[in-house]
């Protein structure tokens, strides 16, 4: 259970950062 | 996009697998010629949760009996950690220059390798559980052989009840088992096995009643009721058996047959 926990919050921290980096590459798009 | 052999993997890395797919896309169709705006923040976010994991991780193999797990875990950590490691390369590279290329590789480098680690991890525990669940398939397996020794009312009532809570909690895992799994032969394949253990589970000890009451002054029962309560014990271990090996398969095996 905890390291379902810890894989989460990887997870949603990891799909916050690649979504803000993809983010600024729309923008161009 | 990766395939995960069961709904709780799916559910925690598919939307991070998603989204490192579409980053990588937009890198490799070379949109991504703007510049970044600092990543530090988010990075950081990634890093702390990853330092979570480690921690967690070296807390569970310390107290885990599975030597397997105590084994593989070091090294996705590792894996996760220096993943990690290369975002705060990257995040230090894209705050000097917003249009460092070495710096979107890195972060490229780095998710991915998030994405790898935390799958291998998550693969290790959910590894370390069907181990669980087949070491107790193969205790209940093995305790069926002991119905040969019952010769007597008593005992059987003693085998019964010893024998229920074993099936019983063999029952509830591989039930509980076969809703996480993304592989719908597979899942069926485990239901159909507690099914059969449920129908065939009152037949053997029927059998073992009949050989109970044939069983004369010097012990033996008559040879039919003999012949019959095996015939049901090879039954039971025969799908025990088969749970066990379905319990090991996972997606990808289906995949390659196909």
């Amino acid at each position: 259970e905890q390291i379902l926990e810890a894989a989460k919050s990887i997870a949603t921290a990891t799909t916050a950062l690649v979504k803000a980096a993809s983010a600024a590459q729309k923008e161009l798009v | 996009m990766p395939v995960f052999h069961t709904k709780t993997i799916e559910q925690i890395l598919e939307p991070v697998a998603e989204q490192v797919s579409h980053l990588v896309i937009l890198h490799e169709q070379g949109e991504d010629g703007a510049a970044i705006p600092s990543l530090m923040k988010p990075i950081q976010a990634v890093s702390a949760a990853v330092n979570n994991l480690a921690k967690v991780g070296t807390a569970q193999i310390q107290t885990s009996k599975d030597e397997v797990l105590k084994l593989d875990t070091p090294e996705a950590i590792n894996k996760v950690k220096s993943s990690a490691d290369l975002l705060l390369d990257s995040a230090k590279l894209i705050e000097e220059d917003e249009y460092s290329k070495q710096g979107r590789e890195k972060l490229i480098a780095g998710s991915r390798g998030i994405l790898q680690g935390t799958s291998d991890l998550l693969l290790i525990f959910d590894e370390a559980e069907v181990r669980r669940i087949c070491h107790v398939c193969r205790r209940v397996r093995d305790y069926l052989k002991v119905s040969e020794v019952v010769a007597g009312m008593e005992d059987l009532v003693t085998y019964v009840k010893n024998l229920t809570p074993g099936m019983t909690n063999l029952s509830d895992l591989v039930l509980q088992r076969s809703k996480d799994l993304t592989n719908a032969l597979h899942a069926d394949q485990l239901k159909t096995g507690v099914a059969d253990l449920r129908n065939q589970l009152p037949n053997l000890i029927s059998s073992m009643k009949i050989f109970v009451t044939t069983v004369d002054g010097s012990g033996v029962g008559s040879e039919a009721s003999v012949h019959n309560r095996q015939y049901y014990v090879k039954n039971l271990s025969d799908i025990i058996t088969e749970i066990i090996r379905v319990l090991q398969l996972v997606s990808t095996d289906q995949e390659i047959l196909v």
